[in-house]
C-alpha cells in the first residue's frame, strides 16, 4: 500500500 | 499532488534546462562535473524502469522520460561534443565510492528483495550523494560561474521542497516512507554549504567564490 503509493513520486 | 512536490519538480527541470542552456549557450561545460552527470543519469535509469511495467499519469511519464533523456543529452555534450571543455583534471572524484556503497545499502535496507524495488532504492541512495563530484569540483577550484549556482541552487531546493512533500502526506495522505525522506534529508544537507553561500554571495550580485 505505502510502497505502491510513493511510485507516483518522482 | 500538493504545492510542495509540485514546485520540487519545477524546480528540479529548472535545473536541468539550466544546465543544458549553459552548457549549449557557452558552447562549454567547465566547471561541469561528467561525473555527477553520470551518476544522475544512472538514478533517473535505475528508478524510472517502472515505466514499462505501470502507467501513472501522462504527467509522470512525460517528467521521467524528459529527465532520462535531458541526463543523456548532458552526458553526450560533456563526453562528446564539448569534451574538449570538460575539466576532467579538477573532476577526480571517484564514482565507485558513492555507487558501491549505495549498491551495498540498497541490498540491505529497503522495503522488498525485488530487482525493481532494490535498483529503485539504489536510485534514492544514489541521488542523495550523486551531487558529490560536482561539490568536489567546486571546491577544488575555489570558485563556480554564476549560471552554474543558479543550478545547484534548483537541484538543491528540489530535494529540500519534496521533504515538505513527505510532512504533507504524513499528515493528509497517511504517507510515510522512512526511504526517501532520511535519503532526501541527507540530499537536503550536503546542499546547506553551498546554499550559505548563494544567499550570501551569488544573491548580492557577486560571483561564488570559496572563502580561502
Amino acid at each position: 500500500k505505502l510502497i505502491k503509493r510513493r511510485k507516483d513520486e518522482l | 499532488m500538493n504545492i510542495f512536490r509540485l514546485t520540487g519538480d519545477l524546480a528540479h527541470l529548472t535545473a536541468i534546462i539550466i544546465l543544458l542552456l549553459k552548457i549549449w549557450k557557452t558552447r562549454s561545460c567547465s566547471g561541469i562535473s561528467g561525473k555527477s552527470q553520470i551518476l544522475f543519469t544512472v538514478v533517473y535509469i535505475t528508478r524510472y524502469l517502472d515505466l514499462f511495467t505501470n502507467y501513472i499519469s501522462a504527467y509522470n511519464t512525460l517528467m521521467k522520460i524528459i529527465f532520462v533523456v535531458s541526463s543523456l543529452a548532458t552526458v553526450f555534450l560533456i563526453y562528446f561534443k564539448f569534451k574538449a571543455t570538460y575539466d576532467r583534471n579538477h573532476d577526480t572524484f571517484r564514482m565507485e565510492f558513492l555507487i558501491i556503497p549505495s549498491i551495498i545499502l540498497a541490498l540491505l535496507i529497503r522495503h522488498e528483495f525485488t530487482v525493481m524495488e532494490v535498483l529503485w532504492t539504489f536510485s534514492i541512495y544514489l541521488e542523495a550523494v550523486a551531487i558529490l563530484p560536482q561539490l568536489f569540483l567546486v571546491s577544488k577550484t575555489g570558485e563556480a560561474e554564476t549560471i552554474t549556482s543558479h543550478y545547484l541552487f534548483a537541484l538543491g531546493s528540489y530535494r529540500g521542497l519534496y521533504l515538505l512533500n513527505w510532512i504533507w502526506r504524513y499528515y493528509f495522505e497517511n504517507f510515510l516512507d522512512w526511504i526517501s525522506i532520511v535519503a532526501g534529508f541527507v540530499q537536503t544537507v550536503l546542499y546547506c554549504d553551498f546554499f550559505y553561500l548563494y544567499v550570501t554571495r551569488v544573491l548580492h550580485g557577486r560571483k561564488l567564490r570559496l572563502p580561502a
